[in-house]
């Protein structure tokens, strides 16, 4: 028996959002930590990995670990159906091929009942080691997410580079080239403008733009974004989930062959 | 040019 209480609806909608475009079918894995999802982009290149703890949840009842495979266009069109102030519960019987999806309204006149198929979706676990990176770049999820989109009418890669200057983004295309420099800020009054970058040593590295803005459909899950860049390792890409978890994304680098 | 890499090439399956 499953039965995840979420008071805070609205997360669960901004994480179908997030994801959907990357991934298009997906396993969701239950246990007694909490719920999560690990899968790639159809060409291997990109990776999603989500997790909202046990703790986040109103209400969190896990009997024995499962896995639901979904389709997450169909999620989200489900989830689309619920208010944003909603509580929505995830409810799935022990063996059933099916799971609900329950939208409370705030004052409880309005409960609705989602039910959908499940999928048999085998997912090929990738394991991703802890590893220590060469630099950090902190900065306002909005301020990466304008970044992205600006340099794509531009170029359709990206170099993202980290000195003491700061942190450097750049493309090249056909109308001609783009170089973008963000300095890191403290001195600013809400330490979620800050732009903080930990530089062990400098580093640069190429990445496809495409997928950089299909990462930044999660903005709205955070105000901010962390950037984790190495030269030998796909960058990730974070925003924490208030309390609960986070959405990460990982994507491996182009190389000059 | 530079040649798009696969994640398979940094993680591997468990």
């Amino acid at each position: 028996m499953l039965e995840l209480r979420l008071v805070q609806g609205s997360l669960l909608k901004k994480v179908l959002e997030a994801i959907k475009e990357l991934v298009t079918d997906a396993n969701f894995d239950c246990s007694a930590t909490g719920f999560s999802l690990q899968a790639m982009d159809s060409s291997h290149v990109a990776l999603v990995a989500l997790l909202l703890r046990s703790e986040g949840f109103e209400h969190y009842r896990c009997d024995r670990n499962l896995s639901m495979g979904m389709n997450l266009g169909n999620v989200s069109k489900m989830l689309r159906c619920a208010g944003s102030d909603d509580i929505i519960t995830i409810k799935a019987d022990d063996g059933s091929d099916t799971v609900t999806f329950m939208f409370e309204s705030p004052n409880q006149d309005k409960i609705a009942d989602f039910e959908m198929k499940l999928m048999d979706i085998d997912s090929e676990h990738l394991g991703i080691p802890d590893a220590e990176y060469q630099a950090i770049v902190r900065m306002p999820s909005g301020e990466f997410a304008r970044i992205c989109k600006d340099l794509s009418s531009i170029g359709d890669t990206v170099i993202i580079s980290v000195t003491k200057e700061g942190v450097k983004f750049s493309t090249a295309g056909d109308i001609g080239t783009a170089n973008i420099v963000c300095r890191q800020n403290k001195t600013v009054d809400k330490p979620e403008e800050a732009t903080v970058i930990e530089m062990q040593e400098p580093v640069s590295l190429t990445f496809a733009l495409r997928y950089l803005n299909s990462f930044t459909k999660a903005t709205p899950l955070s105000e901010t974004v962390s950037i984790s860049l190495s030269s030998d390792l796909p960058v990730v890409v974070e925003y924490k989930i208030a309390d609960m978890g986070y959405v990460r994304y990982y994507l491996a680098p182009k190389i000059e062959e | 040019a530079c040649k798009q890499q696969k994640l398979s090439t940094y993680f591997h399956h468990q």
